[in-house]
């Protein structure tokens, strides 16, 4: 699953 | 994407135009807390900062640059144009409370020991508490424009949605984070009392009063 690194909110 | 995130970023960026808005029209910054305004101009720097180095959308970058200008503009209003309209007698609360704690928490809990990192952290941990000054501006002066209390329901409003955004990705994207997550529910709980009053008061065209 995409972890927590993957910044992709604002 | 999804729906909730989507409603709950227009919302964010609807109480940041309300709020530039109402201080612009009015010529005013009477019952907004500018530390309430420099916590959130520090808490959309410290998280953007991969806004050059980590392109994600269109969306997302534009979304960014248009946060941190239009909060760096209202502070600009606040302490600058329109300093003389600034309520600093009520505007009182001692945000280096905030911003110190939020700081050490950042360095002892966070996903991953690196400068980016660390600073993403501090900026979920600030965003959870920045908007206390604003609370505790209201709660001397006793009372809110109802501009503001506008203001404050799309601004509690948006973090309540990315709750539900957080729900529905850890079912469809098996995405989670533990971190936002539990600021989130802070940031969102620190709204209750004025969603309560909003709801009760505001809604019914009544002018959002603390009882005394």
């Amino acid at each position: 699953p995409a972890g927590p690194s993957v910044k992709d909110e604002l | 994407m999804n729906i909730f995130r989507l409603v709950g970023d227009l919302s964010h960026l609807l109480a940041i135009f309300v709020l530039l808005l109402k201080i612009w029209k009015s010529r005013s910054c009477a019952g907004v807390s500018g530390k309430s305004q420099i916590l959130f101009a520090l808490v959309f720097i410290t998280r953007y900062l991969d806004l050059f180095t980590n392109f994600i959308s269109v969306y997302n970058s534009l979304m960014k640059v248009i946060f941190i200008a239009s909060t760096v503009a209202t502070v600009y209003l606040m302490y600058i144009k329109f300093k003389a309209t600034y309520d600093s007698n009520h505007d009182t609360f001692r945000i280096e409370f905030l911003v110190v704690p939020v700081g050490g928490l950042a360095f002892l809990v966070n996903h991953d020991f690196t400068p980016l990192e660390i600073l993403w952290t501090f900026s979920i941990y600030l965003e959870s508490v920045a908007i206390l000054p604003q609370l505790f501006m209201i709660s001397k002066t006793g009372e809110a424009e109802t501009i503001t209390s506008h203001y404050l329901f799309a601004l509690g409003s948006y973090r309540a949605l990315y709750l539900l955004n957080w729900i529905y990705r850890y079912y469809f994207e098996g995405y989670f984070d533990l971190i936002a997550v539990v600021a989130g529910c802070v940031q969102t709980i620190l709204y209750c009392d004025f969603f309560y009053l909003y709801i009760t008061k505001v809604m019914w065209g009544k002018k959002l009063s603390l009882p005394a």
